[in-house]
């Protein structure tokens, strides 16, 4: 069953820790 | 000749692929250069959401964490940037808030947990995530859509606040009982000035369109009621707060007025649906308000009955009332120092701050309860007008 299935926890930053992570930082930047 | 046999929805997973490189490309045309106002008004409600999660279903599907991680930053990030732009937009700041929970309430439907699967069909069972575990990117974004719900409450408490004190407490609806004549012949002159002035219908139109747009979005109807209680709340709390800082508002005449427009307030509750949501209840102490407007205010017993009357206001409010009343009309008379001794007397016992005004920048805490779809993912097609040609439906 799917339910049953173990999956692997995906540690997740915070909000303000993704921020950093900045995608678009090319295009930002002036 | 190739033929083009479109596959049948059946054979479909309701997943996505895309290319790692793709990534960008699809937050920017699926997040960033969408307008609510243009391509996604003939969208099905939460189609972006939707989108965004069968590619991450995908990305689970082929067991690559990293991309797990790059897509759900990505879409995070570029849902933050695109309130930071247009944050000041009600139509782009409900879009995003439906779409984040229709994203949040797949990520749990999706998830595996027993808990949020009792209403899945047995294909949508089939469609749950199978290798990662995603209970902590939920937290972050919920946490996301906190502070959009919050950017959608400051959007909508710009536009309605010009409208408050001008068609709740300023124009006048019922003819006559002002005590100043009627300016019939003036209004018609100074319909210029008049086309300025915000009336109670400004409102009631200004909440209706609010409304449909939420509902447009496909909103879970228990945010929109949220949504709803607190506009009500933000309504009565500037009205009262104006009320009493101005002696002209209070008044008898006024005090009909106000109960007036709480009885249209109301009618457009009901008129939605939305009796149950709270709403009503945020406008107490503002009916109070007009009731203390409209009792008599003189006896011992007048006293009494003010009491048991006015629980939803502070001493102070009352007693604020009391000071600033004014007779519009010889048959009426000042409150006397005694009588409002009386009351002050009377109240000295009850525990409440000294509080005289409401604080109109106060938000109720939000929830965003499960709310799961039936929408099959397999049957999900993407609209050509998305330009989101590069990914592949599998």
């Amino acid at each position: 069953r799917t339910s049953s299935r173990p999956r692997i926890l995906l540690k997740a930053p915070t909000l303000a820790e993704m921020e950093e992570m900045n995608i678009f930082e090319e295009e930002d930047s002036p | 000749h190739p033929v083009n046999i479109p596959r049948r929805e059946k054979d479909f997973q309701g997943m996505l692929e895309y290319k790692k490189e793709d990534e960008l490309k699809l937050v920017k045309n699926l997040i960033l250069e969408l307008k609510p106002r243009g391509v996604a008004v003939n969208l099905i409600p939460g189609l972006p959401a939707y989108i965004l999660f069968m590619c991450l279903r995908h990305a689970d599907y082929v067991n690559d964490d990293q991309k797990v991680r790059t897509l759900l930053t990505s879409t995070i990030n570029s849902i933050k940037k695109i309130l930071k732009k247009r944050g000041d937009d009600f139509e782009t700041v409900s879009f995003w808030l439906a779409n984040t929970c229709r994203f949040l309430h797949c990520l749990k439907q999706y998830s595996g947990d027993e808990a949020f699967m009792k209403h899945n069909t047995s294909r949508q069972n089939e469609h749950c995530l199978s290798n990662f575990d995603l209970a902590e990117y939920r937290q972050v974004i919920s946490d996301l859509a906190i502070q959009i719900y919050q950017q959608l409450i400051k959007c909508m408490e710009n536009i309605l606040q010009p409208m408050i004190v001008s068609g709740m407490l300023e124009h006048e609806t019922i003819q006559g009982v002002s005590g100043v004549k009627p300016t019939g012949l003036r209004k018609r002159t100074s319909s210029i000035a008049d086309e300025g002035t915000y009336t109670l219908d400004s409102i009631l139109r200004q909440l209706s369109a609010f409304h449909s747009t939420m509902c447009q979005h496909g909103t879970d109807p228990e945010l929109i009621k949220q949504v709803v209680k607190q506009q009500f709340y933000i309504i009565g709390a500037v009205t009262l707060n104006n009320l009493l800082l101005r002696k002209d508002m209070c008044s008898w005449s006024k005090g009909m007025q106000i109960r007036y427009n709480v009885s249209q307030l109301e009618e457009w509750l009901r008129d939605k649906g939305l009796m149950v949501c709270g709403a009503k209840e945020t406008l107490e102490p503002l009916i109070q308000a007009a009731q203390l407007l409209q009792v008599k205010k003189k006896t011992d017993e007048d006293a009494e009955a003010i009491c048991s009357m006015c629980q939803a206001l502070t001493t102070a409010q009352i007693v604020k009332v009391l000071n600033l009343y004014t007779p519009v009309n010889e048959f009426e008379e000042r409150v006397s120092v005694a009588f409002i001794r009386t009351i002050q007397t009377r109240l000295r016992d009850r525990c409440e701050s000294p509080q005289l005004l409401m604080d109109t920048k106060m938000i109720y805490p939000v929830t965003f309860p499960f709310s799961p779809s039936s929408l099959a993912l397999e049957t999900i097609q993407i609209p050509s007008s998305l330009n989101l040609a590069f990914l592949t439906r599998v």
